[in-house]
């Protein structure tokens, strides 16, 4: 995927099952991001998997002060891309 | 600093932690 320099990882282990699960955000390169970034270290947070969209979490950070508008669509692509990853794998466990 | 507890006026918690060393781009 197209390094969007935020990084979005799993904070537990999947277990295949699980439709809400906690991710790790956190930006590697603030270069990347339109706003100005403060230093707000690596946001943990649960996302849905069956019933939430990333373009909610990335406003609610935006609401929350972590990041600016302008940057909302960096923060949700980056996230999506990683929700795409996790139910990819999911899929590719259940069919094999 | 340690980590910081965050919840957004619709429910969600975001828990604030300093990033680890490890985890900052190295590659």
């Amino acid at each position: 995927a197209e390094d969007t320099g935020v990084r979005v990882e799993l904070a537990e282990e999947d277990d295949g099952t699980k439709s809400p699960i906690a991710l790790r955000l956190w930006v590697e390169d603030a270069k990347k991001l339109k706003g100005k970034y403060k230093d707000s270290g690596a946001i943990e947070f649960t996302f849905d998997l069956e019933t939430e969209v990333s373009e909610t979490v990335a406003q609610e950070m935006v609401d929350s002060g972590f990041f600016l508008d302008s940057d909302v669509k960096v923060i949700s692509k980056s996230i999506r891309d990683r929700v795409a990853l996790i139910k990819w794998r999911r899929q590719r466990i259940v069919s094999g | 600093y340690s980590a910081a507890l965050v919840v957004h006026s619709a429910g969600r918690r975001f828990i604030v932690s300093p990033v680890p060393e490890s985890r900052l781009k190295d590659q």
